[in-house]
């Protein structure tokens, strides 16, 4: 099966 | 003092269609450069990142940086009192906690003036890194609107791949499974009616496909769109306005378990 990932698990906190 | 003139004024009714389905309410970064929106939806999977330059303005005033805060709902309820052909001029005092919205139309023979209340919005502002993407892909707008509707219909996820030969979406579901691969093609007169793949390295991605729905609302802001893919990296969809800026669009891929 596909899990959906956060998009802040992606992209730095600025 | 923020004063903003656009000849244009539909310019932001086509932005809200492409927005108020993804996010609620969101903090508009006013600096002296332009307009900037970067907010996730409420799931946190999608992040959309709009930039509005400042000389995409008529008359463009931005005396400090200063963030408001807005409930789209509402706005888009405001922006119904616009003609579709209206100047929209947006005023916000920095002692106020409210924003106007005065609509004129082009013979200036009608001049409607909205006041809205601003809100105080938590939101974290993430840090997206510039990525050299594996494959860039653009095509008419029109075109990856009209394959998500239809691929929406069959199933919920898409497999986005990219190869030298084209960008191919699939999807399955009750119903079976389906297939739509866009080929390279420059042969139209107009650009806008081309279809272009820039290739580093071929890439599949799988996405849900209700995001990419959402994206789509922005079609009317351009001919053409753009899909950039890299392996296990959210994929940007981007639609260009011109040289006045762009609206895009970040969706986490889904990742086998």
């Amino acid at each position: 099966g596909n899990s959906q990932r956060s998009i802040k698990s992606f992209f730095l906190k600025s | 003092m923020f004063e903003a003139k656009l000849i244009q004024g539909n310019l932001i009714k086509k932005i809200m269609e492409g927005l108020k389905d993804l996010v609620t309410e969101a903090n508009f970064d006013l600096s002296p450069g332009g307009v900037s929106l970067q907010a996730m939806d409420s799931s946190h999977v999608a992040l959309v990142a709009l930039m509005l330059r400042g000389d995409a303005f008529e008359n463009y005033r931005c005396d400090r940086p200063r963030s408001i805060g807005m409930n789209l709902v509402n706005l888009s309820k405001v922006l119904k009192c616009a003609g579709n052909d209206d100047t929209m001029t947006l005023k916000a005092d920095d002692t106020q906690n409210n924003i106007t919205l005065v609509f004129e139309s082009q013979a200036e023979d009608k001049y409607a003036e909205v006041q809205m209340e601003l809100m105080d919005i938590d939101s974290e502002h993430l840090g997206i890194p510039d990525n050299t993407y594996d494959a860039i892909v653009k095509m008419p707008s029109a075109q990856f609107s009209q394959i998500v509707k239809d691929l929406s219909s069959i199933g919920d996820t898409v497999t986005v791949s990219v190869t030298k030969d084209g960008i191919t979406f699939s999807t399955s579901g009750d119903v079976g499974t389906a297939h739509i691969t866009c080929k390279q093609n420059t042969s139209m007169e107009k650009e806008a009616d081309h279809t272009t793949v820039n290739l580093e390295h071929p890439v599949t991605l799988t996405f849900a496909l209700r995001y990419f729905v959402t994206f789509a609302k922005s079609t009317s802001l351009s001919h053409q769109m753009s899909i950039s893919l890299s392996k296990e990296l959210p994929v940007m969809v981007e639609y260009a306005m011109g040289d006045m800026g762009h609206i895009r669009f970040y969706l986490a891929p889904k990742i086998d378990d």
